[in-house]
């Protein structure tokens, strides 16, 4: 049996690098 | 003579391959290559997390490893510098440009994105924290 491969869905912020919060205390 | 890749320091991500498919945050499902500025800025409003913030290009120096860069960052308001390693073909989102990278002829040839030339100066999309009370 061969299932259909679902396509795969990526969020949209993988494609965003995340860069160190700049907050402060 | 068939010449090989030097092995990648770093797994290349399978979403910046074209026709890769993008949820954003409203659930709407766009290809990689069709994305545009206000999908991140609209996906980033309505995130609880995460907020946009602009990340500028400051310097783009030889990385340790092969194909790879450093490319320093001054994000946000407080110019925050930061410093990241990658694959000269890792793509950035360029406000108003799109995607951009080190070197695009090989961002093209590996994931068939289109490409523009990151420099120095460029304003990149990249994500912080909101902060959690």
């Amino acid at each position: 049996n061969v299932e259909p491969r679902s396509v795969p869905v990526f969020p949209w912020h993988s494609l965003v690098p995340f860069l160190a919060p700049t907050q402060s205390d | 003579p068939s010449v090989s890749s030097p092995p990648s320091p770093v797994a290349l991500p399978p979403f910046f391959m074209r026709g890769s498919i993008i949820q954003l945050a409203d659930g709407e499902l766009k290809r990689v290559e069709d994305l545009k500025t206000e999908d991140f800025i609209q996906s980033a409003e309505i995130s609880n997390e995460l907020k946009i913030d602009s990340s500028t290009v400051e310097r783009i120096d030889t990385g340790q490893s092969p194909n790879a860069v450093v490319i320093q960052f001054s994000v946000g308001e407080l110019k925050a510098q930061v410093c990241v390693e990658v694959l000269v073909e890792y793509p950035f989102f360029v406000f108003g440009q799109g995607w951009s990278s080190c070197c695009p002829d090989r961002t093209t040839q590996l994931f068939e994105l289109s490409c523009a030339k990151l420099c120095v100066g460029d304003v990149c999309v990249s994500l912080t924290l909101r902060s959690l009370k």
